[in-house]
């Protein structure tokens, strides 16, 4: 069966909304345009350079709207003191990047 | 092991 997706689709037009409020070009929010929202948390930054490495699943430098998602969901899982895992767990890939 | 993010492509590192 199809695993679904970690972010909840109402957690995903907000992440969206704050995608597009950043101004994204080509739709990809380059790091220097992400990295003021993830400061914004005041996580430690090993742990958003954590969050930035699981989110930026192709590791080109720049986060797509289900990275960006990716990412948002890994800052709120870390506020709410849940470790951010080492590793990207299947259910947060992104359908798009199965 | 978690990969050392590389800081080429990390804004954070």
């Amino acid at each position: 069966a199809e695993l679904a997706w970690a972010v909840k689709s109402e957690d995903k037009a907000k992440y969206d909304a704050i995608f597009d409020s950043l101004s994204p070009v080509d739709g990809f929010l380059s790091g220097d345009k992400v990295k003021p929202v993830l400061l914004n948390s005041k996580l430690p930054v090993e742990i958003l350079g954590r969050v930035w490495e699981l989110s930026d699943i192709d590791h080109d430098g720049k986060l797509d709207r289900d990275e960006f998602a990716v990412a948002m969901f890994l800052v709120y899982c870390a506020l709410e003191k849940e470790p951010v895992p080492m590793s990207l767990p299947p259910a947060l890939v992104p359908p798009s990047k199965r | 092991q978690f990969p050392t993010g590389s800081s080429s492509t990390n804004p954070f590192l």
